[in-house]
């Protein structure tokens, strides 16, 4: 998988 | 996660402070244009993800208000008359392709989420907001002009990191997870913050001490 962790944070 | 959502807000009002000052005095004296430069430049790397993954209505709406703002503080300071016209490009001259582009990249090598070109990015994004004050603060003791940059907006954008480690704490106290990359940039950067009100607040107690 290309994106490991979805970053939620700004 | 209240401290978060602080954050997301103060950093929104800093913009906001400064559009509003720069069109209230209709000049940017003092402003670096380098640091906005170098916010854009973040954004536009951190939010490659908006064409990756959905979050949320706000997350997205946030980003694209962050880079939005930015762009119009740039447009302002570098084509809008009469605003450019007092850009003092003179004393805006830290280098900052050779530390600021260079010393985050070298930084990002060190300490990094992950090793994917995604991760790596966004971890550089990270270091380059952590040092992107360095030009404001390099024209700051330079000309020691306080009259664009005023405390409310070097108050809300330092602060809005502080926030963000507080919520950092509070999330670790909850999940036990924890972000070193943020961490640390956001140390490193509440500290230039920190080191940044300080000269603010000597260049405001100077000027006011020549006018009395």
């Amino acid at each position: 998988q290309y994106v490991k962790k979805m970053h939620d944070e700004l | 996660n209240p401290f978060r959502y602080i954050a997301d807000f103060l950093h929104l009002v800093s913009f906001l402070i400064l559009i509003l000052k720069i069109r209230k005095t209709r000049n940017c004296l003092g402003l670096s244009f380098r640091t906005q430069e170098i916010y854009l430049a973040v954004f536009c790397v951190r939010y490659i993800d908006l064409f990756m993954y959905f979050v949320s209505v706000y997350n997205t709406s946030m980003k694209l208000l962050y880079i939005s703002s930015t762009v119009f503080i740039i447009y302002l300071m570098k084509f809008k008359k009469p605003y450019c016209l007092s850009y003092d490009s003179a004393s805006d001259d830290f280098p900052h392709y050779k530390f600021i582009y260079t010393g985050a990249a070298v930084l990002a090598l060190l300490v990094h989420t992950d090793l994917a070109p995604f991760e790596l990015g966004w971890s550089y994004s990270i270091w380059l907001e952590a040092l992107a004050i360095i030009p404001q603060l390099h024209m700051l003791q330079k000309i020691k002009d306080v009259e664009n940059i005023t405390s409310n907006y070097v108050g809300a954008l330092g602060v809005y990191r502080f926030f963000y480690i507080v919520s950092w704490i509070y999330k670790y106290s909850l999940t036990g997870d924890v972000c070193w990359t943020s961490l640390l940039g956001g140390i490193v950067q509440t500290i230039l913050y920190a080191d940044f009100l300080y000269y603010y607040i000597i260049s405001l107690k100077s000027g006011k001490g020549m006018s009395l």
